[in-house]
């Protein structure tokens, strides 16, 4: 089974269209292996990417550089399934 | 009996499948379960069907989980069908609507992917064949459809995420639809709900021009996305998708519509701003209940406009 841990989801948001650009071109560096939720599509609008863990550094430091403002989303996303895992099991115990 | 499921529980989909048996059971009269392909992985492709009688009449179609990692829309759309068939006979426009219209409604539009993200790979995307000559595997099977197929809205590198696949309807699961839609002849609707970003959008994504009944659409999804947010606040954008959010080629409405499919929406499901489209199971019922009305929106519309 994949896991994603350490991968944490990044809350983007362009502030022009030069930037929403630059996320177009980040999405398609193949090593970095980002994965977008939400689309870049205009400024002011949030995109959403999950990062692995390995590619934090380079994709933080690309937006910062850019001065492209983010927040962390999803602090850990293999945190975020193992809980649903569990309130899955633990709900169809209870249905049983 | 459904009052047994958990409808605030996200299911695997060999509980998924007995639900729907268990609801055609106690629906006798009004739901039955049709199956109308075979995935990549020769697993079924069920719908349910609701009808109260006649032949071939004009039908809305409503499909969740074509991005299988959306466990939302599929959550949602168990709560949904259960409450269509609840409320034929109590809620006087599900009743007219049954009355003269069926439903189809298929709930795990892409199987393969749904038992991949329980089995292998939570954040699954796409359906699971496999691309001839690379190692990536699977198509964005709402990247897959004949409407602007192969765009730069979509991409062609098989390991991309909104990879369009080798051509149109390649995927089973996209040409299972196509091929019945078009075999019914009669559907007035196509609603295809995904998550996340709260949006109710109509055609075109693959082109600015805008459909010839692009204001009544519009005035249709305004008031759809206004009695969502009585519910609970969530507040969504609508319009057109090449206006609302970017340029999208090869996607269902837009098929649809170019189909003669003149009521052809696209939700995404609400955005809490923290989990994306893996919203705890804890929201499966309260997305699904502020769905309702936008939903009841649009069937009745187009009850009410009959063409």
């Amino acid at each position: 089974e994949k896991l994603f841990m350490g991968d944490q989801v990044l809350r983007v948001t362009a502030g022009d269209e030069g930037q929403v650009t630059q996320l177009r071109v980040l999405g398609e560096q193949a090593e970095l292996q980002v994965d977008f939720w939400r689309h870049p599509t205009r400024p002011g609008h949030p995109a959403d990417l999950r990062v692995p863990f390995s590619s934090l550094p380079a994709v933080k430091t690309f937006l910062e550089s850019n001065n492209i403002s983010y927040s962390i989303m999803i602090e850990d996303v293999q945190e975020l399934l193992d809980e649903e895992r569990r309130t899955m099991v633990k709900s169809r115990r209870t249905e049983r | 009996s459904t009052s047994t499921f958990d409808f605030a529980s996200y299911h695997t989909i060999d509980e998924i499948y007995h639900w729907m048996d268990v609801l055609v059971g106690d629906h006798p009269n009004l739901v039955s379960k049709i199956q109308i392909g075979q995935s990549y992985e020769n697993r079924p492709l069920y719908v349910l069907k609701f009808s109260t009688g006649g032949s071939n009449r004009s039908a809305i179609w409503l499909d969740t989980g074509i991005h299988p990692r959306e466990w939302i829309t599929q959550a949602t759309g168990i709560w949904t069908a259960n409450k269509i068939a609840e409320e034929y006979g109590k809620d006087p426009s599900v009743t007219a609507i049954l009355d003269s219209m069926d439903i189809f409604f298929e709930i795990v539009t892409n199987p393969d992917g749904f038992v991949f993200t329980h089995s292998s790979d939570r954040l699954w995307r796409k359906t699971r064949s496999i691309n001839a000559g690379s190692p990536c595997i699977g198509v964005d099977p709402n990247r897959n459809w004949d409407a602007g197929f192969g765009g730069s809205g979509a991409s062609s590198d098989p390991c991309s995420e909104t990879y369009h696949g080798p051509y149109a309807h390649s995927e089973r699961e996209v040409k299972a639809i196509a091929d019945f839609i078009l075999g019914h002849g009669n559907v007035k609707s196509v609603i295809s709900i995904h998550s996340y970003s709260q949006m109710l959008l109509f055609p075109y994504g693959y082109k600015t021009a805008p459909v010839p009944n692009h204001q009544e659409m519009n005035e249709l999804a305004k008031k759809a996305v206004s009695d969502l947010a009585a519910v609970y606040g969530t507040k969504y954008t609508y319009g057109s998708i090449m206006d609302t959010i970017y340029a999208a080629d090869g996607i269902a409405v837009d098929w649809a519509y170019d189909n003669g499919v003149k009521y052809s929406f696209t939700f995404e499901l609400r955005d809490t701003g923290r989990y994306g489209f893996l919203l705890p199971s804890t929201q499966i019922i309260p997305t699904a209940t502020e769905t309702w009305p936008a939903l009841l929106d649009v069937m009745v519309h187009v009850l009410e406009h009959p063409y």
